[in-house]
């Protein structure tokens, strides 16, 4: 990534933006989700917010406008130039303009307005371009992005945190703004020696340890893990998830909140969910799980709920007869509510709080008591 | 010389290459000149430099690789600055 000559940047974390004028081509609600949907992404990993002004001078005025259109840098007709936005800073500076003799829509068939303007106002907010080709802020426009599977590259989000710092808890009320400052917690310190975590599955040989809206990925050979927002991988799963377990098998993730459950394979969520839990065999009166794995060699999904446990037969597609059963009757030494749990190297590892159990299932003993950030490098 | 009567030639190619190079990577416009020239330094280094942004193989001349990226649909922000 790279930033302007002197780094401009805003000084202040709360900004406004105003939509000056709508294309013809698409519904103007349409224009409007587009930029909304743009600056929730920078919101997500800053701790800027923005809210928006229908009249006056904005920070970030947006405008459609076709060749030349009062700024010395005239539009060139369709394709080529797209648009095109300034550094932070007053008047023209900060704002974004889009070429009209461009064919805007939501989706691919023309260009995408979201995927523009999330580039665009990464210039709007300090970024400029990488030569990084998988990053956003790569100068030429992807026509393979799908923009419904949209997420930052680790380097837009160095970018924009190099700018801004991560996520904090914003205390700067806007002036202007008729609701007040959402106040979302920063993303999690993955060495805090408090760290416990909401769910840990397996995907595609990384593990992931999912904390409030964030989830780290660890790749085994890899030095750091790094850290993302869910809904920058997958944006219809919602934060705060109760459990998750990969089935390798189907390559696929399970992913369960309250009494809700999503497939995921890669980045896509599967079409069909959520699904509710009952359709598992669980009855109506359970609410929610507290954490699961699937052995995948056994091809048994095990879900645990406070004190007791549930197996599923993967082959059978039914919860096995004789469930639910105590979790300390199987698992001696395990505590007996979970937070998490996923399998590795034969070794069972159950989170609760800031501690980490490791379960021999042949020996049917914990081997080893860790912290549960252990896997993180801490 | 009749290149500017050449469309589709290599003096139009030759034209084509220097304007994005001026809009892109700060190339002046006073070695508009000089591009006439074949194997300008000034515009081959201009030419990896951006090969080398754009993640090209980088050969220095406008080869179908590095043209058809360039007619690719992009944000108008210039990808290098003075």
């Amino acid at each position: 990534f790279s930033t302007f000559p002197g780094s401009p940047k805003w000084k202040k974390h709360h900004l406004t933006y105003r939509i000056v004028n709508y294309t013809p081509d698409l519904p103007e609600d349409a224009v409007d989700a587009a930029i909304e949907r743009a600056l929730k992404v920078w919101e997500e990993v800053t701790p800027l917010t923005f809210s928006r002004m229908h009249e006056g001078e904005a920070d970030i005025m947006i405008t459609f406008a076709v060749g030349e259109h009062g700024d010395f840098f005239p539009f060139d007709g369709p394709g080529e130039i797209l648009a095109h936005a300034f550094a932070p800073g007053p008047g023209i500076s900060g704002d974004a303009h889009f070429d009209d003799d461009e064919k805007w829509t939501k989706d691919t068939s023309g260009t995408n307005l979201f995927l523009v303007a999330t580039h665009e106002l990464g210039h709007s907010l300090g970024l400029r371009h990488s030569d990084n080709p998988e990053a956003l802020m790569y100068p030429l426009y992807n026509t393979l992005t799908d923009p419904n599977r949209f997420r930052l590259s680790q380097d837009d989000v160095a970018g924009i945190q190099s700018l801004y710092g991560p996520p904090t808890v914003s205390t700067d009320a806007p002036a202007v703004s008729t609701k007040p400052v959402p106040t979302r917690p920063g993303p999690p310190d993955m060495c805090d020696p408090a760290l416990s975590f909401d769910a840990v599955s397996t995907l595609r040989g990384e593990t992931l340890f999912f904390k409030g809206r964030y989830f780290w990925r660890k790749y085994l050979r890899a030095s750091k893990p790094e850290l993302y927002p869910i809904s920058s991988f997958w944006p219809s799963i919602p934060s705060g998830i109760d459990a998750a377990y990969e089935v390798k098998s189907k390559d696929t993730v399970f992913i369960f909140k309250g009494q809700q459950f999503w497939a995921v394979r890669g980045n896509e969520v599967q079409a069909g969910y959520p699904r509710s839990i009952q359709t598992l065999g669980f009855p109506p009166t359970i609410r929610k799980i507290d954490a699961a794995f699937s052995d995948n060699d056994r091809k048994k999904t095990y879900f645990f709920l406070e004190d007791k446990y549930w197996r599923f037969d993967e082959k059978r597609q039914t919860m096995e007869p004789g469930f639910p059963k105590k979790i300390a009757e199987d698992f001696p030494g395990v505590h007996p509510r979970v937070d998490a749990v996923f399998e590795a190297f034969g070794f069972f590892y159950f989170f609760r709080g800031s501690s980490q159990l490791e379960f021999d299932p042949n020996a049917k003993k914990v081997t080893h008591i860790l912290k549960s950030n252990n896997w993180l490098d801490c | 010389h009749p290149l500017d009567r050449d469309p589709g030639g290599q003096g139009s190619i030759m034209d084509f290459v220097q304007q994005y190079l001026e809009k892109y990577y700060n190339l002046k416009k006073d070695s508009r000149l000089l591009v006439r020239t074949e194997n300008n330094g000034l515009i081959a280094e201009k030419i990896q430099e951006m090969q080398r942004f754009l993640g090209l193989k980088v050969t220095g001349n406008p080869d179908p690789e590095t043209l058809e990226m360039m007619h690719k649909p992009r944000c108008g922000v210039p990808d290098v600055w003075d």
